[in-house]
């Protein structure tokens, strides 16, 4: 563990705990979308299958941490198609989700470190990852703008796998650990954010909202 | 080694 991957997972943890604190406080999940909370709760159930496959004792940090993205991820997902479905703005929330599914899941097929199950399902969660943050982006383009507490959501969720960048460049240099797949989706994640981050640094630190077309 | 495909991050 260093400095870099514990921040990326606080960042991680911070902007679940964001989305989660909004919906719940303005028992409102408008500007939310709802298909990139379920891209990323279908992210965690399929790379830490593992722990229902052969669930093992809660003995260490990185099982509770996986438990908790996966409960919190569903749990976000049941506020916004569930208890709160009728704030859910699902005009905007217009992305055809099966665009990003599909090709996940045949590039996952076709490139991968091991063809089997496990390995497949984990090569599916990170190329989903990587893109799964694009129906929230969309829904911000359709809408013109975002709330604030959105945007701050938005920058710890970019923030993690930015921080995850600067983790492999650690773990490459001292550890000589590479894991090609991660980095390459890493990479285009933390890419799709360059936008939103732009817009985040000069308007919302500023006090701004952030409205497009900027 | 086989490269061991477990990967030890979140």
């Amino acid at each position: 563990m260093n400095i870099f991957r514990l921040f990326g997972d606080l960042s991680h943890l911070a902007a679940i705990a964001i989305l989660l604190l909004k919906i719940w406080k303005t028992r409102s999940c408008a500007g939310v979308s709802g298909k990139t909370q379920l891209l990323f709760a279908v992210c965690f159930i399929t790379r830490y299958i593992d722990l229902f496959l052969h669930f093992v004792s809660l003995y260490n940090t990185e099982k509770v941490m996986k438990l908790i993205y996966i409960s919190a991820s569903v749990f976000t997902c049941y506020l916004i198609f569930f208890k709160f479905k009728a704030t859910y703005d699902g005009n905007h929330d217009s992305m055809r989700a099966e665009f990003l599914i599909v090709p996940a899941a045949g590039l996952a097929c076709l490139i991968n470190t091991k063809f089997d199950a496990i390995e497949i399902l984990w090569t599916f969660s990170i190329y989903l990852e990587a893109v799964a943050i694009l129906p929230q982006l969309f829904l911000i383009s359709k809408t013109g703008e975002a709330e604030t507490i959105t945007s701050h959501y938005l920058f710890a969720q970019g923030s993690y796998r930015a921080l995850y960048i600067l983790n492999w460049i650690y773990r490459y240099h001292y550890e000589s650990h590479v894991d090609t797949i991660a980095i390459v989706a890493g990479v285009v994640q933390t890419i799709l954010y360059c936008d939103f981050f732009y817009l985040y640094i000069t308007k919302v630190v500023k006090g701004q909202k952030i409205v497009l077309p900027a | 080694s086989q490269k061991s495909a477990e990967h030890d991050e979140l």
